[in-house]
């Protein structure tokens, strides 16, 4: 799976997200990254796209979870993404990357890497696989 | 507070610490190129909206990762794509799933968005769209890759040995990295 998030001068938010789905799935198994609200999602507080075990994104609707813990109770981005993929999700569920209006990023994340890289107008990219 | 501001991800799971140190370079490259293409663009004051497609097709069309060109074997030996896209504004979005033939599935998920009333098509009725919006359109071999075949037929030969059953879930899978989208 693959996934931007971006915030742009307009204040703008959007989420993206595209996948091949799973090795060998089946029955026209469909996972996460399609379902506007699991895998992907955007307003006018956050967006999100995420990656992993797409039912369990699905089954907690993880991505509009994220925007609507900031709305309703008050959270940062950084504490309600940390919720989602720590608490909600199981260990090794996946991870997510996510941006808010005020250009905040969180991307974290509980198996044993992701992908993942940011950029901020004030800050240069930064790329990591692992916890490094 | 920053002007702009973008995050991408590449997947969670497919690569072990212990990997050859040049399989790891060539996956930083390919983020640094796609997050850089997309601060650029954020900086000459693009829309998230432009952007967010534009680095996704980017990521579709490297075959390292698991959309587009390197996604995923079905059971059958085929690739079935999905894709989606969230304009927070407006909560104006597009889906779709299980396309085999296009290309670059973030930019139909655009055009579902943009151009009809409804929010995810799937299967023959996405394709069908694909061909009225005249999407490009490749064969299902073109999203083939060596690596993602060894991984289905390890994953094939693992069901083999295991109990029969009459379906699988993505949690019966011991191995981490067949079981991430």
């Amino acid at each position: 799976t693959v996934g931007c998030v971006a915030l742009d001068q307009r204040g703008e938010l959007v989420a993206a997200t595209s996948t091949g789905g799973l090795t060998a799935k089946k029955f026209g198994r469909v996972g996460d990254s399609p379902i506007i609200g699991a895998g992907t999602y955007a307003d006018d507080t956050a967006a999100i796209s995420c990656t992993g075990t797409g039912e369990e994104f699905i089954r907690h609707g993880v991505a509009r979870a994220v925007a609507l813990r900031m709305k309703l109770k008050g959270e940062t981005l950084a504490q309600a993404t940390h919720a989602l993929i720590h608490t909600t999700l199981k260990p090794d569920d996946g991870g997510l990357i996510a941006v808010d209006a005020r250009g905040n990023i969180s991307t974290p994340y509980s198996s044993e890497g992701m992908y993942r890289a940011w950029a901020t107008s004030l800050t240069p990219s930064i790329v990591r696989i692992f916890k490094d | 507070q920053p002007t702009w501001a973008i995050a991408i991800h590449g997947g969670a799971g497919t690569l072990s610490q212990n990997a050859p140190p040049e399989q790891l370079r060539a996956y930083r490259e390919a983020l640094q190129a796609a997050v850089d293409h997309g601060s650029q663009r954020l900086a000459r004051g693009d829309s998230a909206l432009d952007v967010c497609e534009s680095v996704v097709r980017m990521l579709e069309d490297n075959p390292l990762f698991n959309a587009g060109k390197g996604a995923a074997f079905n059971e059958k030996g085929e690739h079935e794509l999905d894709a989606s896209i969230m304009h927070g504004p407006t909560l104006r979005c597009g889906a779709v799933a299980g396309l085999r033939t296009v290309k670059n599935p973030i930019s139909l998920a655009r055009l579902v968005m943009e151009r009809t009333p409804h929010v995810l098509l799937m299967g023959d009725g996405a394709e069908d769209f694909a061909g009225a919006m005249g999407v490009e359109r490749v064969p299902n071999s073109y999203f083939d890759t060596p690596q993602r075949r060894k991984m289905l037929d390890e994953r094939l030969e693992e069901l083999r040995r295991s109990s029969p059953r009459s379906e699988t879930s993505p949690t019966d899978n011991p191995r981490k990295d067949l079981r991430y989208s």
